[in-house]
């Protein structure tokens, strides 16, 4: 992977 | 937030709820494998290391709080409750918790979405949620009469889990650039880890009988 991203889910 | 995540939460939520009334109501944990509960434990205190620095949504921080708060307190009901600790059979959950630790760990430090602590941390916990019902599943092949509360948890964590790929496919087609491979492959092995479980959960539901998995 690259970037990480928001985590939004449980 | 679509039905099925809200759906797949509320399912977690439940599992959650059985498997405390069964603790505090019944006073007992028969069937239920400590391992799986202390890996779960370890799984919510290693991806909610952001709870306290992202903020995402009340819902979400409410969420994570009982998340951990109700794993962890199992796990001590389990291991120093008086009575309830009485009922947990330490010579059938034989388990191996560094058996799926250790290359959950090696994995998350291989494959992550950044080289970073949390996000170590993060893949680590999804990693190992995949995984982490087997003591459990291996614990309920073992064990002659699965109580209904029992079977009721299983299924429910199951259908926790279904929910959230429904969940994957909906978001996938309705928001751009929504693609996570780390969460959508652990969590595909995750759920065909209960296949198995859930042919004779029905099978038992459909003939009206007691479930037993077969050893």
């Amino acid at each position: 992977g690259t970037k990480s991203s928001p985590k939004d889910e449980l | 937030m679509n039905i099925f995540r809200l759906a797949g939460d509320m399912t977690h939520l439940a599992s959650v709820l059985v498997l405390l009334l069964k603790i505090h109501t019944i006073k007992s944990c028969a069937g239920i494998s400590l391992k799986t509960q202390e890996l779960y434990a370890l799984v919510f205190a290693t991806r909610y290391l952001d709870i306290f620095t992202d903020f995402i949504s009340l819902y979400n921080t409410t969420m994570k709080l009982i998340f951990l708060g109700s794993s962890f307190s199992i796990v001590w009901y389990i291991r120093n409750h008086k009575i309830v600790s009485r009922s947990y059979d330490k010579s059938q959950d034989t388990f191996r918790h560094y058996f799926l630790i250790i290359p959950c760990l090696l994995l998350a430090l291989l494959v992550n979405e950044k080289f970073t602590f949390k996000e170590v941390m993060w893949a680590f916990s999804i990693y190992l949620e995949a995984v982490a019902i087997l003591p459990q599943l291996v614990l309920l092949q073992r064990t002659r009469n699965i109580d209904n509360l029992t079977g009721q948890y299983v299924f429910l964590l199951g259908a926790y889990r279904a929910l959230y790929i429904l969940n994957w496919i909906y978001r996938y087609f309705t928001e751009t650039h929504y693609v996570h491979w780390i969460t959508w492959v652990s969590g595909l092995v995750q759920t065909l880890l209960y296949a198995d479980f859930f042919y004779y959960y029905f099978e038992s539901w459909k003939n009206n009988k007691k479930l037993q998995l077969p050893a």
